[in-house]
């Protein structure tokens, strides 16, 4: 895959997060995330939207994230606390 | 997917449009007609019902806002997120809908890059009562917008969601959930259309009245907006006085507290000292805040000084803030504040010339005019005057329930069909014509 933009994978974590498929970012280490917990975020979100789940930030999942939508987070923390166990 | 989230432990929801859009080509009658129909797609199947009110206790707040809006989901101009909803609960802004606004709004329009309101609307009240996403992709509360979702009379859930909706609030008395078992077809007909003549898989609704062919039991204004009672139904007009429904509304659905034997009212108004409604049957009177009936009622209409038989006639008059009661062919007038008869009434013919010597019911309306009901006309007696108009009477259902003459003539015959539009003799299935109508009526 082609290397990632920068502003693409700030803009793939920060809406991650906001849906509900990254857990809040931590206020003392900000947005860092492990890549296997991005990637697992990405495929959760790509299924959640009809993509394949590749785990992925590509351009099919950019153009999703870009997608007019409801405000309200796909998953809920307790779902996502569920998953990781 | 995610959790259920809570209910609504009541079934009667109240609503209401607490900010419109500002730079919308869609006017306001025609928002708060899309909220309606939208709220509607999830109550013709579950046993909610949705009441627009106009005070600020509503349990679902709409409002169009911008940005920042005090609650944790900030909008973000023009695409991205586009509107949320609040989750049943005890919480103040359990239910609040929030559409952003600055997203182009509309409704039925060509423009790829428009966001159809009542689409969203139907999602987010999804919300509102207790759905989350879900990723099924036909679904409609999937997160994404997938664009216009076409007619509001003729759209119908997908089977998902109707399932999921049943899980929490069960199925509404009438709609089989058997009755579609697949995922419904683009232009299906609706799930629970309005009754048709000849053919409806739920209740027949016989006693239900047509609005162009029936004389009223009653006529009110009521938060400065018209309402028409007949039988056990009423229709109800904006202060602009646009009928919100071309089908009536139950009495007992909406006005909650009347005993569900009451078969019809004689006398509705609202009181001007303190704004309650006062409905009339008989010898008993019931006094309403807003929608519901206050404690200790029904209570007898001698309280008024009114002797027994009931009254045809009640309205508040503000050129003098009386109160008028009209019985066969005597008045009362009756001083609200200091809650007797005035004296020397009855008296036996009304201070208002040219209106006929007995009434069905009156009304004043915000136009300052006072208007006399009987039969299938009505009189408009202007501001502070004591004549009625010199025009006269004028047919009731063309000037304010959206009928027209031939139509009311040709249905006063027994003929179904919106005549006006499209005169069939003898065709049994009017619903679709009149829906077709009801449309035009409502986006206007």
């Amino acid at each position: 895959a082609p290397a990632l933009r920068a502003e693409d994978l700030s803009l793939g974590v920060d809406w991650l997060s906001r849906f509900g498929y990254l857990p809040p970012a931590d206020p003392e280490t900000g947005q860092l995330q492990t890549q296997e917990e991005l990637s697992k975020a990405i495929a959760t979100m790509q299924r959640f939207g009809g993509l394949e789940a590749t785990g992925i930030l590509d351009e099919a999942t950019l153009e999703l994230m870009k997608t007019p939508r409801c405000s309200l987070p796909d998953l809920s923390p307790a779902v996502r606390a569920r998953r990781r166990r | 997917q995610a959790p259920t989230p809570t209910k609504w432990n009541k079934r009667n929801l109240s609503w209401r449009v607490r900010t419109f859009p500002r730079d919308s080509p869609l006017g306001r009658d025609t928002v708060r007609a899309l909220m309606h129909y939208a709220l509607k797609v999830w109550s013709d199947i579950t046993p909610l019902n949705f009441h627009e009110v106009a005070g600020s206790t509503a349990d679902i707040q709409i409002d169009f806002s911008k940005a920042d809006h005090n609650d944790p989901y900030p909008f973000d101009g023009p695409g991205g997120t586009v509107a949320h909803a609040f989750f049943p609960g005890d919480h103040r802004i359990a239910g609040d809908t929030h559409f952003d606004d600055d997203e182009s709004w509309t409704f039925r329009s060509s423009d790829a890059h428009s966001m159809d309101l009542f689409a969203v609307a139907i999602h987010e009240f999804g919300h509102a009562i207790g759905l989350s996403h879900v990723a099924a992709a036909s679904s409609i509360m999937q997160p994404y917008y997938q664009g216009p979702v076409g007619d509001p009379l003729h759209y119908g859930l997908p089977y998902e969601d109707r399932v999921r909706i049943w899980q929490l609030y069960g199925v509404r008395e009438s709609v089989s959930p058997t009755a579609q078992p697949d995922t419904p077809e683009p232009g299906e007909p609706p799930l629970l259309p309005e009754p048709t003549n000849n053919q409806s898989n739920s209740p027949p609704r016989k006693d239900v009245p047509h609005r162009c062919s029936s004389h009223f039991d009653a006529v009110a204004q009521i938060r400065g907006e018209a309402f028409f009672f007949k039988g056990r139904y009423f229709w109800r007009l904006t202060r602009d006085r646009h009928l919100v429904s071309l089908q009536p509304a139950q009495i007992h659905r909406f006005w909650r507290g009347l005993p569900l034997h009451l078969d019809s009212v004689d006398a509705v108004y609202e009181r001007s000292s303190d704004h309650r409604i006062i409905f009339f049957k008989g010898d008993r009177y019931w006094v309403f805040k807003d929608t519901n009936v206050e404690e200790g009622y029904p209570r007898p209409i001698s309280d008024f000084g009114l002797p027994p038989g009931g009254v045809d006639a009640a309205f508040s008059w503000a050129h003098n803030d009386k109160t008028y009661f009209f019985k066969d062919q005597l008045y009362w007038r009756y001083d609200e504040h200091m809650r007797r008869m005035d004296p020397g009434h009855p008296a036996p013919s009304p201070p208002w010339r040219g209106i006929p010597s007995t009434l069905d019911d009156a009304m004043h309306w915000s136009d300052g005019a006072a208007y006399f009901f009987r039969g299938k006309e009505y009189w408009k007696v202007l501001d502070s005057e004591l004549v009625a108009a010199p025009e006269y009477p004028q047919s009731t259902a063309r000037d304010w329930l959206v009928c027209k003459d031939l139509q009311a003539d040709s249905e006063a015959t027994g003929m179904d069909g919106e005549a006006g539009a499209h005169p069939q003799s003898g065709q049994h299935d009017q619903s679709r014509s009149e829906d077709g109508y009801e449309v035009c009526s409502c986006t206007s």
